[in-house]
């Protein structure tokens, strides 16, 4: 076996299926491997670990167009409009992002902008109470971009530094519901222009390939400022947020690790490449 | 989709006459990354993939003069039977009520597909009560009542004391008010979390449910398995739902819990409002797998 300039194709093979178990994608994970093949030194080939050090460095560079986790803008108030498909942690990483900004002095008001889904309002009011923060509400049915428009407008009234404005799970291959979150982002654009300063796309770590898709539809409709990744405390390895990152080029903002308040952390590429391989 | 990319690896080995065993393989490897890229379970593909393999020798596929079509057709004939078999109906208490309990992750969908069975069961005839177990996630109850309320089904929870209690006296209520089915909705919760794990095992010792039903979100990936067998292996789940299959995700977890658990699929969930649930049907979701 010629095996001193080749990495050994068990030691590959292994490698490919634990980037598909995480999710990775077949695309991405082929596209890391034949890096891995080009950068590895001669050296390095029959040695395991440095093997698995260079992947791990490999996919470190692939995530780290990191933007600094804070919002270090001088808008005031900052708008921030939270987004993605059902069920996948939007209205809890608001009410831990509110929780995490009032840790910081910050002054923040919710807009809760899901008239639509059951208890949508309810479910925010309480995390509002949890944050200690002003939240802005409607009835069921009512217009949500007025309710997201009055949020901007109590923030400013208020002097608030942050709003932060929840809409309702909607699946991406909807284009009625993808028009509502553009009337939505208008009615925000219309009383503070230029806002929403930041929108987040809210992504379940147990999402498969589905959430390349996701991402993509979304940012054709709003553009997408930066990622959160959530339930990262399962077994899920949340690995599409690879090819997200590379085809959007967003940064991952946060992850969620859990469903208490303070159950948000900064995403940090080398951590999260560490919990991939544990 | 999956019968274009299968020709087009066909085309380039029949210029060769005959496929061979080889050709046979190069075919396979296509297969599972189709199946992949579905979202199927990396294990659970290469397994599949193994079995079509052997069924596409037995049948002679190397003879034949259309080798792509008769493969597809093995494939999915095969991917049918795997997520198939009978779907039998829910089953019914000989002395009511029945119980039947909902369980699974976080964000799946379950307080929703509560609300469409009791539904489904309204129309049917039936007098369902709902049971809110969920005294975790903020407003879980107001928005089960809620959900109770526009379909005009009774609900039940209790705030103060804890999801067993309220099992308990839920399951009491639903005699006393002559209903003949719970549906009983519990919080979403990690398959790792053992305190968790172990509250719904007590839920499940008190209440006998008649039907498990493990609610998983039609888009999740690899996972799939991971919650599905620890799942299994803690609660024994009696069926599958597969939520927000209204989306465009390839569905291949179906397949993946299907396999690793041998659970019967029983409904797909459809949509956001609360009729938007189907009886499952295993070819529509194998032709969906398949792209
Ligand atoms: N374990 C875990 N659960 C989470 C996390 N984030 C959210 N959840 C749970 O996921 C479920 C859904 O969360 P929601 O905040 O309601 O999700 P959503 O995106 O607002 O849902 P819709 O508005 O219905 O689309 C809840 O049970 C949350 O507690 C996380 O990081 N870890
Ligand atoms: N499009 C679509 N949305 C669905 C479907 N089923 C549920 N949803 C939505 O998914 C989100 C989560 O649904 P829930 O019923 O709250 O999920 P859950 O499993 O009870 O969540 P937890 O109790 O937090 O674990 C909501 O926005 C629902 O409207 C479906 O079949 N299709
Ligand atoms: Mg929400
Ligand atoms: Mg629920």
């Amino acid at each position: 076996v010629s095996g001193k300039t080749r990495i050994d194709e068990e030691t590959l093979e292994e490698i490919e299926e634990r980037l598909i178990a995480a999710d990775v994608g077949v695309n991405t994970t082929l596209d890391i491997i034949s890096a891995l093949r080009e950068n590895l030194q001669l050296r390095d080939r029959n040695d395991s670990q440095a093997v698995l050090n260079c992947l791990k460095s490999e996919l470190i560079e692939r995530l780290q167009m990191n933007g600094s986790a804070d919002t270090a803008s001088n808008q005031k108030p900052y708008i921030i409009m939270v987004v993605g498909v059902n069920g996948v942690g939007k209205t809890t990483s608001i009410g831990k992002l509110a929780n995490h900004f009032v840790q910081d002095g910050k002054r923040v008001v919710l807009g809760a902008a899901d008239t639509f889904r059951a208890a949508a309002s309810e479910q925010l009011e309480i995390w509002a109470s949890r944050a200690n923060v002003e939240i802005v509400r409607n009835k069921p049915g009512a217009d949500p971009a007025s309710v997201a428009f009055d949020a901007v407008a109590a923030a400013e009234s208020r002097s608030a530094d942050i709003a932060i404005i929840d809409t309702a799970g909607r699946l991406h291959t909807k284009s009625n519901l993808m028009e509502e979150l553009k009337k939505i982002q208008r009615a925000i654009d219309r009383k503070m222009p230029g806002a929403p300063h930041e929108v987040l796309l809210v992504i379940d770590a147990t999402t498969g390939q589905n959430g390349l898709t996701q991402a993509k539809v979304f940012n054709d409709a709003v553009k997408i400022g930066g990622i959160v990744l959530t339930k990262l405390d399962g077994t899920a390895k949340g690995g599409i947020v690879v090819a997200i990152q590379e085809q959007l080029r967003v940064p991952i903002r946060f992850i969620g690790v859990g469903e208490q308040m303070d159950d948000l952390q900064p995403f940090v590429p080398e951590e999260y490449v560490e919990a991939l391989f544990s | 989709e999956i019968t274009e990319k299968f020709e087009d690896v066909f085309r380039k080995l029949k210029g060769q006459g005959k496929i061979s065993e080889k050709h046979l393989a190069d075919g396979m490897r296509e297969i599972r990354r189709v199946l992949l890229e579905a979202d199927v379970n990396y294990k659970v593909a290469k397994q599949f993939v193994a079995d079509v393999q052997e069924k596409a020798l037995g049948a002679d596929v190397v003879k034949s003069i259309t080798p792509a079509q008769q493969i597809i057709k093995i494939v999915h004939d095969e991917l049918v039977l795997l997520i198939g078999g009978s779907s039998s109906p829910l089953k019914t208490a000989n002395i009511p009520p029945t119980v039947i309990m909902v369980v699974g992750l976080q964000g799946s969908g379950k307080t929703t597909f509560c609300g469409k069975l009791a539904n489904q069961l309204k129309a049917q005839g039936k007098k369902p009560l709902l049971i809110g177990a969920d005294l975790q996630r903020p407003a879980a109850v107001e928005q089960l009542k809620t959900v109770g309320r526009q379909i005009g089904v009774d609900s039940y929870s209790d705030l103060s004391t804890t999801p067993l209690s309220v099992c308990k006296a839920g399951f009491s209520l639903a005699r006393q008010k002559g209903c003949d089915v719970i549906v009983l909705d519990t919080a979403g919760r990690l398959h790792v979390d053992e305190a968790l794990m172990q509250e719904l095992q007590q839920i499940k010792g008190e209440l006998k449910p008649h039907e498990t039903l493990f609610v998983a979100d039609g888009m999740t990936g690899q996972d799939a398995v991971n919650a599905a067998t620890v799942f299994l292996e803690k609660i024994d789940f009696s069926g599958i739902v597969l939520t927000k299959m209204d989306g465009d995700a390839r569905g291949g977890a179906a397949l993946s819990i299907k396999a690793v658990t041998n659970r019967p699929i029983k409904y797909i969930g459809t949509g956001e409002k609360l009729d938007a649930l189907e009886i499952f049907h295993p070819d529509r979701v194998a032709s969906r797998i398949l792209g």
